[in-house]
């Protein structure tokens, strides 16, 4: 099947926030990242699952050098949404497995988890779109990680 | 900036998926994963945000020509894993903005969130990266959605 992984890539200087307990209702998300933009504050990896109750959470990353940047605009954002926290993680490392014709795209997600369990590494975040798989883990497992993809996928490392 | 939309997608066919309640440990995912690539379901739109308490839950769309055999091995996972429920939301619409150079991608993001906010068009589920933000909606919106984007963008409709 016409499957080509193209790379794997490795990212560990960002740092993951997430605000949680927040209105699922229009225009919470855009207020999120309207004031990130307005502070020049590039966010990466925008992720938010299906809410609970009429709330739901949104995480993403921004560069560590933008952190405390970044902790002015939550903590007014989480006054004026209401939210129930915002939380930061600066010990993760987010790690992609880019593919083009991924036509048997369940099997290479299906394979890039199957990876990551054999070597007991917990997938914290997981974001995927037909061409990009992106899986958030500790920064500590970033490299072991990166080695067992290369390896599984015949990829010189 | 050398930001460049280059398109906006809309697929209506596929069926949002939603296992909840899930050990937040390794191999789950890939349980998961796996159970499905065998039965030849192809998966769209992983997503997983930030667990809590040691579970999590993890989103993700399927063709919805393929949602009856979806559902049989999901019943079966949910009792293997003891996940608190298993939903499904064939009402939905995933809508995609792609871009190359979205540097300004902070502002990218903003942008597409501001246009369906100022619609009430509320965001059930969020998925991005560098070259593609992908957003859940009614899909009821889904028209009024693409209608608004190619506007705000300036591509033609
Ligand atoms: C939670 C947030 O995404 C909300 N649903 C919105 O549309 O803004
Ligand atoms: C929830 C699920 O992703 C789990 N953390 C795993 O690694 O499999």
């Amino acid at each position: 099947e016409d499957v080509l992984i193209s790379g794997i890539a490795k990212k560990d200087n960002e740092v993951r926030v997430n605000i949680a307990g927040i209105p699922d209702k229009p225009g919470v998300a855009s207020t999120i990242f309207k004031q990130l933009a307005d502070a020049n504050i590039n966010v990466n990896m925008i992720v938010q699952s299906v809410g609970k109750e009429g709330h739901s959470q949104i995480s993403f990353t921004v560069i560590n050098t933008d952190l405390d940047e970044a902790k002015k605009v939550m903590a007014k954002l989480q006054t004026e949404l209401g939210a129930e926290s915002v939380t930061y993680d600066a010990d993760i490392a987010i790690v992609s497995v880019v593919g083009v014709g991924m036509k048997v795209y369940a099997g290479i997600a299906a394979a890039v988890f199957d990876e990551l369990a054999k070597n007991s590494i917990n997938l914290e975040m997981i974001s995927t779109s037909e061409i990009k798989i992106s899986v958030v883990i500790r920064k500590a497992d970033a490299e072991k990680t990166v080695q067992a993809l290369h390896k599984r996928f015949f990829l010189q490392a």
